[in-house]
C-alpha cells in the first residue's frame, strides 16, 4: 500500500544474496 | 555443486534453504525461458520450501508453475502501464 509493490518481483541473480521479499506489500 | 539433501536443508536458515533453492532452479527456469528467469525464479522462491522441492522433482510442474509466473509478470506489467499513464 506504500507504493513499494512496484519493486515485485524480486529477482534472483546466481551468486548474489537472496533478499526475497524485502519491504514489498504482498 | 553439491547434491540439496534434507538435512543440508534443515540445518539452513529459512533464507539460506531459498538461496540453495534458487541456486537448483534458476538453471532449470533459464530452460524454460531464459530471458525473464530472474524474475520467474524470483517468484517461485516466495512459495514455501517444500512445495519448491516438489517443482524442483518434478519438470511438469515447475513448466506449469513458471507459465503462472509469467502471466503474473505480464499482469503486472499492463498494471504498471496503466499507472504510469497517469
Amino acid at each position: 500500500s506504500n507504493g513499494s509493490s512496484i519493486n515485485w518481483p524480486p529477482e534472483f541473480h546466481p551468486g548474489v544474496p537472496w533478499k526475497g521479499l524485502q519491504n514489498i506489500d504482498p | 555443486q553439491e547434491p540439496l539433501t534434507i538435512s543440508l536443508l534443515v540445518s539452513a536458515s529459512p533464507h539460506e534453504q531459498k538461496q540453495m533453492l534458487g541456486v537448483r532452479l534458476f538453471p532449470l527456469v533459464q530452460i524454460i525461458d531464459k530471458k525473464l528467469a530472474e524474475k520467474i525464479t524470483g517468484i517461485l522462491l516466495e512459495f514455501d520450501t517444500s512445495e519448491i522441492i516438489y517443482m524442483l522433482e518434478s519438470p511438469e510442474l515447475l513448466r506449469t508453475m513458471a507459465n503462472k509466473a509469467v502471466t503474473l509478470l505480464q499482469g503486472h506489467q499492463v498494471q504498471e502501464v496503466s499507472m504510469n499513464s497517469f
